[in-house]
């Protein structure tokens, strides 16, 4: 085996019959487990006096996995309310309770965090002030970087933080302390096996008698461990006295996950457990027993910072999801909220939709009645609108209109990107298809034509056949890939191939880039609609805005993905479409391929 | 606006995470240039 002790794989097949083989991954995924401790932290030793744990820092960030401890301590806020903190991180938010009337909250609240190398690392930290009728207000907010926190040489158990006003110029409103460490990974795994026994542990005394163990086995719901339970509790049994201890289940279950694992799913959430990787399945579980033991002072269930604050209101259903917090036909009132995954900060943000437009939207898009309508000159009128809509923002008035919509979208246009100052835009169609600096949107492996990138900033959807992009989003009931590319492109080369959706929102960068390198074989344009291309649109069954909608086709032609179908479509206002290169053209990945912008 | 890119059958391998939002129907957000996923051609023309 040479030195393959000294490497972490975590991939290795379970199922080698070489006994040699099979020791040596139990030792690598116990030195997984175990020896990241001293590759990763310092012990500070200490307990800081207020209960908190120990302070571990990280001394390597490089492939961590394990449990950050997050405290929210105290604020000094600039003045007096009933405060409460929201920690956003990955796909959850958490809430501390409501604090004194006072300018200098505390809240002690801890929560345990999932931590590695390849999640969610950054926490957006919140600041509300209550009120006990209507929603609660932002105040302040700041992020954190856990894992450079955590691999800072600092001699501080606590961080101060400024806390900053959500609307520019971003002064700052006060200051929450917090502090950070990370859980002993040897404690992490004895607090499991320690949970875990605790569910059959009946008269506990901290064993499990055989008839508990029996429980236990039957609790994972895994058939085959069901069936050789006394073999399991013979090899957990060690010292051979008749009861399990909990060391001894410790042992068993990071022996057998290894091997064979004992559970498939979590016993909490029902959560699918990844057989490859058991680091993770232990946190998790670890995370999920915590769940509503008073264990956790941050209550959660919440998606977003915007739903921790929502006040009383939320209180009657604590726990959301983003499936029943979805835009589309059956979502009721949430349909003025759209729920996406920023890819990059590694968590749900919530846009927020004109309860108008939604309501008007799923009048016209989400019914018989309204589809009827369109076909009653609603489409010229939609196009009529688009085209004066288009004179208006090429005009100089519409200048004006600039500083407004930048104040609307304050939290996503981001004006240091864009590469020419405000005063540059002679109208708003101009400020609308603005051009980013040079270098701020960094093309993944630029050298590599293997490598398919984004073609836009925008919410993507990805579906690797035709099939599930129909079952999971395009609803609409005469979509077909023919009727995309419409009647001057044979779609057999498509069939049953992969589908990527990029939609932009008005405050997007506008402009379209290649996803690949390669010839432009043609472009065809496709006259049509211009209903919007919302997922409430996209989401109804009577509503067919991909194939009826005004787009143009592309087909580009690469060596390393063959032919790719590029279509740009035109939206209700968002109707005209531009492009900056043409058939024949030889065009490089991320190289800029045209604009979308007001007009018919 | 919507940009549409279809590939043809089995030519890529879109990046696992886009395909897990997706299939929870949850958009992600992203930004031009981002890794979308790998050409699965170069593997299949080795392998023949």
């Amino acid at each position: 085996m040479g030195n393959g002790n000294s490497k972490i794989d975590s991939s290795s097949s379970s199922s080698s019959s070489d006994p040699d083989a099979e020791e040596s991954r139990i030792a690598r995924f116990k030195d997984r487990v175990h020896l990241r401790r001293f590759l990763r932290r310092r012990r500070k030793g200490t307990t800081n006096g207020r209960g908190f744990h120990s302070h571990t820092k990280l001394g390597s960030v490089e492939d961590f996995a394990g449990i950050a401890i997050l405290t929210l301590i105290r604020a000094r806020m600039n003045f007096k309310d009933k405060w409460l903190a929201c920690v956003s991180f990955g796909e959850q938010t958490f809430r501390t309770g409501i604090s004194d009337h006072t300018k200098e909250p505390a809240w002690n609240s801890e929560k345990k965090l999932l931590l590695e190398k390849d999640g969610p690392h950054i926490a957006r930290i919140s600041v509300f002030e209550t009120n006990r009728i209507s929603r609660n207000n932002l105040v302040g907010y700041c992020e954190i970087d856990l894992l450079e926190f955590l691999s800072q040489d600092s001699d501080s158990d606590t961080e101060e933080l400024e806390l900053l006003d959500p609307s520019p110029p971003n002064a700052v409103v006060g200051k929450i302390s917090l502090s950070c460490s990370v859980e002993d990974p040897i404690e992490t795994e004895k607090r499991f096996a320690k949970r875990i026994l605790s569910i059959v542990d009946y008269n506990e005394d901290g064993e499990l008698s055989f008839p508990e163990f029996s429980d236990l086995i039957d609790a994972f719901g895994n058939q085959v461990a069901a069936s050789k339970k006394e073999e399991l509790f013979k090899a957990a049994d060690k010292n051979g006295d008749g009861v399990v201890t909990l060391d001894e289940l410790a042992a068993l279950l990071a022996a057998q996950q290894e091997k064979e694992p004992l559970m498939n799913c979590c016993p909490v959430c029902g959560e699918a457990l990844e057989v490859s990787d058991k680091l993770n399945n232990m946190i998790h579980l670890t995370l999920c027993f915590d769940e509503g033991t008073g264990n956790q002072v941050m209550t959660g269930g919440f998606l977003t910072d915007k739903q921790a604050a929502y006040g009383w209101m939320f209180k009657l259903s604590e726990w959301a999801h983003f499936s029943s917090y979805d835009v589309g036909l059956n979502s009721g009132s949430s349909a003025s909220h759209i729920v996406v995954y920023d890819r990059q900060k590694k968590r749900l943000v919530e846009e927020i939709i004109d309860g108008k437009i939604v309501l008007s939207m799923r009048a016209i898009y989400q019914s018989k009645v309204g589809l009827t309508l369109m076909d009653k000159g609603v489409k010229e009128l939609l196009h009529s609108i688009s085209e004066k809509q288009g004179k208006r923002m090429d005009s100089v008035e519409s200048a004006k209109d600039i500083p407004h919509f930048i104040e609307s979208f304050k939290d996503q246009i981001n004006m240091n990107e864009v590469k020419h100052p405000l005063e540059y835009f002679k109208t708003f169609n101009e400020f609308f298809i603005r051009e980013l600096k040079p270098g701020v949107r960094p093309i993944a492996h630029v050298e590599c034509d293997d490598v398919a990138v984004c073609a836009a900033d925008c919410r993507l959807m990805a579906f690797k056949s035709i099939d599930d992009s129909l079952r999971l989003w395009i609803k609409g009931r005469k979509f077909s890939v023919q009727g995309l590319l419409g009647q001057d492109i044979s779609a057999r080369a498509f069939m049953d191939g992969s589908l990527v959706i990029f939609r932009l929102a008005p405050q997007d960068y506008h402009r379209f880039h290649f996803p690949v390198s390669g010839f432009i074989e043609q472009i065809v344009d496709i006259p049509g609609c211009l209903y919007t291309v919302n997922p409430i649109a996209v989401n109804s069954k009577y509503c067919n805005v991909f194939t009826e909608n005004k787009r143009s086709v592309s087909i580009i032609s690469s060596s390393d993905f063959g032919k790719v179908a590029f279509v740009a479509i035109g939206a209700t206002m968002v109707g005209s479409i531009t492009f900056r290169k043409g058939k024949g053209d030889y065009v490089k990945k991320g190289e800029e391929f045209g604009y979308f912008s007001f007009g018919g | 606006s919507t940009v549409i890119c279809v590939f043809e059958k089995d030519s890529i391998q879109i990046d696992e995470d886009l395909l897990a939002n997706s299939s929870r129907s949850l958009e992600t957000l992203v930004r031009v240039g981002t890794k979308l996923g790998l050409s699965t051609r170069k593997v299949s023309q080795t392998d023949l």
